[in-house]
């Protein structure tokens, strides 16, 4: 699986919408000073749901919405809310699960020989272990998704309360179920698979309890 | 319970020490505080640069602290794969033939997991696959274009 | 002994001005939470980089809190100069012309003091007045080579 | 003034004595990762008394002695001092001083009109306020030195215990002694004239207040 997909609408830097298109293997991001680099990882994290605000360097996650204009700055600056009305920021992250569901439905295949011609993708050959254990999503009818749209969307209103919401497909889910469906596809919060600028030499300054904590949860 | 957490341990270990010497020329391998005590034990990174004596992980340069950090991570990557890994300016405080061997290394792991990579080095990007260029015209939004390589 | 104070403040706030939009070709000045009890007041760096909206300065990215802090350090020194400047990576967040911007303003500081700044950045080396290499053989002593520019 | 040599023997990574010589104006320092750059800032600081163990990387001031063999850094780790017999780091830091006591014979010359021929460099024509506020120092016959050497030498037995002593042109002093004299130089230990790799977004990450005192410390 990769990730083919990161839709960052009104969030930090990106004003509008921005669709940045992804492919597997080895891609480099690069661009100047303040340019929106490092506001990209912020807006995948933050769609998955593995930041706090700090970790996306923002106070709060109000400051994550676009401030454009220099006098919706300003009034935030001063710490009012300056806003007229309802302001959203939306990420989409869209994650390409061709080959898990190709997988999978070669298990399946293998597993039920005796499935009469025709008569494809039933998981009743593999047992609910089996079926926890591979990285594949399951639509309603039980076939392999080739795709998986995770999706959150931050309200702020004038007097400058805030709804946090996350959708899988489009369907709205608890942050428990997003990470219980990112667990399944060997996403963790404390992955150590990203790295924030500034950060790379912390697993060298950590506590060596944490360090072997690491272990731990590996194993 | 012991036991899974020595199976992770050992091939944590194995993969360290392949990937610490391949980025930095040197030995490398983790040790543990209390061998007996596993699950209340410290866990900690012993690392010799390019055949210098073993030092306190604090007094290694800022270069080296991040190729030790870095050869770790690959090392989790071997043995518990995630199907993504997002690095930002994870090279910039290596010189230009760490930063050389590092690219190649992610090229590498690149085979097995997809790379997200925020760099401002030359050596990372020219190994890349692709590029995404990301700019923001004076006060005015991120704007991003795809350049492949 | 406030006024002492504002004396100071002033002059650091006049400078800053002028070297952050010389650096960041932004604009930036210093800011008091309490101008009527400055003793106990803190003192914040209000930046727009580029022409952005005033941010925050924890959101800034890593390139703008670079300059926005190495504009501070300047802006102390043109009031109160210390001898001699020793900066270890200031460069490593900056992209090319930041590096290029700040290597140029560090030549201009250095007719009053002396600066030893260790780099990794093509930029800075190419603008000092001569680079100290130093090196390590495999195990071996830190040794020093002099190399005029 | 400048610095113009500093002297490093058994510190760090310095096996044996090494000289760094320095000028007036720009010097770049560079070379591989690991080779010993930051270590001459260490050294520096290190010598001026300007910063903690912690502030060199070591845990220990120990630390800081050069364990260049395999047998010793071996010892060292597994916490037992291994060594035969008492080892010692030391750090010479020579100013270059000729511009001040150069300005100094001009002030003297310009205050004290009616000194006859042949006669330098008295203090007489100016008051201690004045002399206070002048960056040279004087010898013990009160003329100006054109060069100050700074020595800092770190001895530890091989039971682990250690003493630090403070040489100001190789005569004893206290570190508060040398404190004083670097102030009369413009160098003090919150000068902010250094910055650590990895710290130069500290300003920005600093207590407000913390930011302010910088002010008043200058004031
Ligand atoms: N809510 C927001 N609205 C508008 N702009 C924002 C918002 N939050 C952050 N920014 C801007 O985003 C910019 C930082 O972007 P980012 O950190 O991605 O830069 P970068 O490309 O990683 O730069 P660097 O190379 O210096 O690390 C800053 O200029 C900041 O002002
Ligand atoms: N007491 C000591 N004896 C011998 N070597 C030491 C001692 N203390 C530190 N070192 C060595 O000094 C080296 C670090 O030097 P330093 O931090 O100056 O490197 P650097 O040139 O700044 O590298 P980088 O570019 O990665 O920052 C480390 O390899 C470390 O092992
Ligand atoms: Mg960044
Ligand atoms: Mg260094």
């Amino acid at each position: 699986m990769f990730v083919k997909r990161v839709e960052i609408s009104n969030f930090k830097s990106f004003g509008g919408t921005v669709a940045v298109p992804l492919l597997p293997g080895f891609t480099a991001i690069s661009g100047p000073n303040g340019s929106g680099k490092s506001n990209i990882l912020d807006a995948l994290l933050f769609a998955l749901g593995l930041s706090s605000s700090k970790g996306m360097r923002a106070d709060r996650l109000p400051d994550l919405v676009n401030q454009s204009s220099v006098g919706a700055a300003a009034g935030a600056a001063a710490g009012k809310s300056s806003r007229r009305s309802t302001v959203e920021a939306t990420v989409t992250v869209t994650f390409d699960l061709t080959a898990e569901a190709r997988a999978f439905g070669a298990a399946i295949a293998r597993s039920t020989p005796d499935t009469p011609e025709g008569e494809e993708g039933s998981a009743s050959g593999l047992s609910e272990a089996d079926l926890g254990a591979l990285p594949v999503v399951l639509d309603d009818e039980g076939r392999p998704q080739e795709e998986l749209r995770v999706t959150r969307r931050l309200r702020v209103t004038p007097q400058g309360t805030y709804t946090s919401n996350y959708y899988l497909d489009d369907r709205p889910c608890t942050l428990t179920e997003l990470h219980q469906q990112l667990n399944r596809l060997r996403i963790y919060p404390e992955g150590y698979n990203v790295v924030l600028q500034g950060d790379v030499t912390g697993i060298i300054s950590m506590h060596p309890r944490e360090r072997r904590q690491i272990i731990d949860e590996l194993a | 319970r012991q036991q899974a957490f020595y199976e992770a341990y050992e091939a944590v270990d194995r993969n360290f020490r392949t990937i610490f010497a391949e980025l930095s020329q040197g030995d490398g391998r983790l040790h543990l505080d209390d061998p007996e005590d596993p699950l209340n034990s410290g866990l900690n990174l012993i690392a010799h640069p390019k055949g210098k004596p073993v030092r306190r992980l604090a007094s290694m340069s800022g270069g080296e602290k991040s190729l030790t950090a870095l050869s770790f991570i690959f090392a989790l990557q071997r043995y518990r794969p995630s199907p993504f890994y997002a690095f930002d300016e994870v090279d910039m405080f290596l010189d230009g033939a760490n930063v050389e061997r590092l690219a190649k290394m992610v090229r590498q792991q690149a085979q097995e997991a997809q790379f997200i990579v925020v760099s401002l080095r030359r050596p990372t990007i020219e190994s890349a696959d692709r590029v995404i260029g990301v700019t923001q015209a004076r006060g005015a939004h991120t704007q991003v274009l795809g350049i492949a390589l």
